[in-house]
């Protein structure tokens, strides 16, 4: 399997093109789960709509429990969106660990959370949006993203 | 040169695989 942490970078590179407006240059920015909801309110706004947007930037407070609260209900609406939108359930196994991700900015777990991202914008109605820019961005980013599609296609098969 | 023809299979290689991926149904990644 491809090693998370490993995909951590360019799936980070990956995200920058959504132009969301909270820092996503770093592991660290990623760790509040803000700049995450923001593209995932992109990736499908009917799903992660405004509410829901809303209830995650709740509290911008720095404090790193908080931030394993927002990234709990991240996650928590990704499997969701997973399971009954695009009809492709996640396993236990493949879940990030969060408490790492708010605390640590742990790479390998931030790495498992945006492959679930990724599999969202890949497989959604604006999917072909989401394909044609990740076809512009550099050849060895392509790599990583293709590997990170290629196990998702192949793992957690219903 | 061998070098431009490795960067042209992996152009082509990815190419491949991101217009699979556009061609595919909505709705599941597998």
């Amino acid at each position: 399997s491809v090693d998370k942490a490993e995909l951590c970078g360019p799936l980070l590179t990956w995200l920058q093109t959504f132009q969301v407006p909270t820092p996503c240059a770093s592991p660290q920015d990623l760790s509040s789960g803000l700049a995450i909801a923001h593209v995932l309110h992109q990736i499908d706004p009917a799903w992660f709509n405004e509410a829901w947007l809303r209830d995650i930037l709740e509290d911008p407070d720095p404090n790193w429990r908080l931030k394993i609260s927002n990234l709990k209900s991240i996650l928590e609406s990704v499997v969701e969106y997973s399971q009954d939108v695009l009809g492709h359930p996640v396993s236990e196994q493949h879940l990030p660990n969060v408490n790492l991700i708010g605390e640590f900015s742990d790479p390998a777990e931030l790495g498992r959370l945006l492959q679930l991202v990724l599999g969202c914008a890949i497989s959604c109605e604006k999917k072909q949006e989401h394909i044609q820019r990740i076809m512009t961005l550099e050849e060895s980013v392509q790599h990583v993203v293709m590997e990170a599609i290629q196990e998702l296609m192949t793992r957690d098969t219903p | 040169d061998p070098n431009m023809k490795a960067g042209a299979t992996s152009e082509g290689v990815l190419a491949n695989f991101f217009n699979s991926l556009l061609s595919k149904k909505t709705g599941s990644p597998g």
